[in-house]
């Protein structure tokens, strides 16, 4: 319905303008429709400008700037109506340093409310886990995992070489 | 709603008996690159429905059954079965706890089944409808398909406002 | 040919006058999310002769003049320079030493210049047929574009082989 | 002409057996020709089978394996015939700790006739280079180069960090 669907519009563009401006520390963002005389046709732009850059188009942004932006306007929804269970597949692989630590920090609020897979090859977000599987091929083309309760003061690093033999 | 756990056996790389627990909150997957750790986020997908071999890297729908390795014949099927806890009554079943099984044989023949008993896909389907886990839901997101959110067209990107609506 | 060094200025990120020299061997170019490392990669495309603004991320071909910052304003023309060492002549010119530079301004207009003398855009590009730094080439990988070299059609993989042959 | 092209693909399909193995210490590939009967519009299929796996569809393989594959095919075309210069943005980011090892190694002895710009944020990666490049961008919107030369006992993930503040 017409009054559903702009609710939802207005819903998620102001959990987007939140969570883009948490995971890139500043920044504005706007959602704009484009037919909004029709909104059973109308698509929706996407309009960021990152703390202390000119908004321009999404295709000039930076790899880590594009995942970042993604994963803030996925959130956006999850916000607006949470899902009980949500699988990221390495979504944090063009991050950098700085980022995924804020991206770790959005995952661990959500998860008080909602389940996560992560898949991932960074410890920092190994280090948001309390639980981790190893995915292992001892025998070559056949998987086997293993499971792992971390303690506090475990090395993610050091478990991720661990997998590896 | 909260996934419990995951069994595999025969499904790609997980040729062996598999069992993975879900508790809640965060669990990360690490491992080396190929050891199946997409194969697990695939059978997920796999089991609540998905029908599309594209969206499972695949071509032919046969493609999930583990296919051999230097030491190991073909395998016949493939099975994956999901256990839920559904206390809080978020799916749309009356079950407290649901399981959902599927395989599919080399002959190409398909069975589903809901707490042993058979069903059609859509059955499987439904228990998802409107939860954020269905099809074309934001909750999943594939290895290297984040970007795909911000590149898709304006109009693709409605979808994903009529499935939170 | 050795790359000797590549000067920028009014390049997209790249405001201020900036020069990187080149020795033999590894450099490895490093920093943090949206910093700029991509935006070296993309001038280097576009003083060789990339004219499909698609490929250096942007809609227009002016879209790689510094548009401004929160606190700088936008600029009337982006150029950069590229110093090659052709000692052992094995680009497609008599030079010993090669000064290609490349400027575009707000109005659209184009220069091209070799060694400070006004040429056209073939005569840049035609330096390179050959060396494998051509148009096609397998010596530049964008970011997230490896995987385009697996997924391309059989018929698409030809151009690799015909580079090489 | 026919024999040039033919004379290129047994060529580049030599050093990608060899490469390919290299890579993922063992394994085997071949490369087919979809039409040999019209080599003005073959295209050119990729088979590969990583050590212990069973060949399968390229969509199958991992996200890593397959960004390893396709760096096998490319360093192919350059070791048939080689290019003064070869620029890589993050083509290890899919990659794991072994992998990057093994990537690093093969970079490293190609160095020595090919110049290498690696944009990367990896560190194993960033250990090859003798030379870095740091872009910074202190002015928002304004990218910064910082030139440091590597000392041999230098910490890489101390540099990176150095880099974001
Ligand atoms: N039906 C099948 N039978 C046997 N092996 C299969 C089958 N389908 C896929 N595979 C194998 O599974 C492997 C890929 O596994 P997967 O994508 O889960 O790796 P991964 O752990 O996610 O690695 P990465 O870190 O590189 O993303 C490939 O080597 C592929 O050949
Ligand atoms: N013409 C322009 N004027 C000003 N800024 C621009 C222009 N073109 C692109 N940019 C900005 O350049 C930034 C992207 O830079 P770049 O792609 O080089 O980042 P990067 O260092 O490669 O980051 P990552 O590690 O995430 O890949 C974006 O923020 C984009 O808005
Ligand atoms: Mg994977
Ligand atoms: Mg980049």
């Amino acid at each position: 319905t017409r009054d559903a669907f702009m609710q939802t519009f207005y819903g998620v563009s102001d959990h987007f303008s939140r969570i883009f401006q948490r995971l890139f520390n500043g920044g504005s963002t706007k959602l704009v429709l484009t037919n909004p005389d029709d909104l059973l046709e109308t698509g929706i732009d996407v309009i960021v400008q990152p703390p202390g850059k000119k908004a321009q188009s999404l295709s000039l942004l930076s790899g880590g700037e594009r995942a970042l932006t993604a994963t803030a306007l996925l959130f956006s929804f999850l916000a607006y109506k949470p899902s009980p269970f949500v699988l990221m597949d390495e979504v944090d692989a063009p991050l950098d340093g700085a980022n995924v630590e804020r991206f770790v920090q959005l995952i661990k609020e959500y998860s008080d409310n909602t389940q996560f897979l992560v898949i991932t090859h960074n410890p920092a977000t190994m280090e948001a886990a309390p639980r981790w599987y190893g995915v292992t091929m001892h025998d070559p083309g056949i998987s086997k995992v293993l499971a792992y309760t971390v303690p506090s003061e475990s090395i993610p690093s050091e478990i991720d070489e661990a997998i590896q033999l | 709603m909260q996934i419990k756990k995951l069994q595999l056996v025969g499904f790609k790389t997980f040729a062996d008996k598999t069992e993975i627990d879900f508790s809640e909150g965060i669990t990360a997957v690490v491992g080396p690159n190929g050891s199946g750790k997409s194969n697990i986020a695939d059978a997920l997908l796999w089991v609540m429905g998905e029908q599309n071999p594209r969206l499972l890297r695949g071509n032919d729908s046969r493609d999930v059954i583990f296919a051999g390795s230097d030491k190991r014949k073909p395998m016949g099927m493939s099975e994956v079965r999901l256990t839920l806890d559904n206390s809080d009554q978020t799916l749309a079943t009356d079950f407290k706890e649901i399981t959902i099984t599927r395989r599919i044989y080399r002959s190409g023949d398909s069975q589903y089944l809901i707490n042993g008993g058979a069903c059609r896909m859509k059955d499987i389907v439904d228990i998802f409808l409107d939860t954020g886990m269905g099809k074309g839901a934001y909750s999943f997101v594939s290895q290297n398909e984040i970007d795909a959110v911000l590149s898709s067209k304006a109009e693709d990107r409605r979808e994903l406002f009529e499935e939170a609506a």
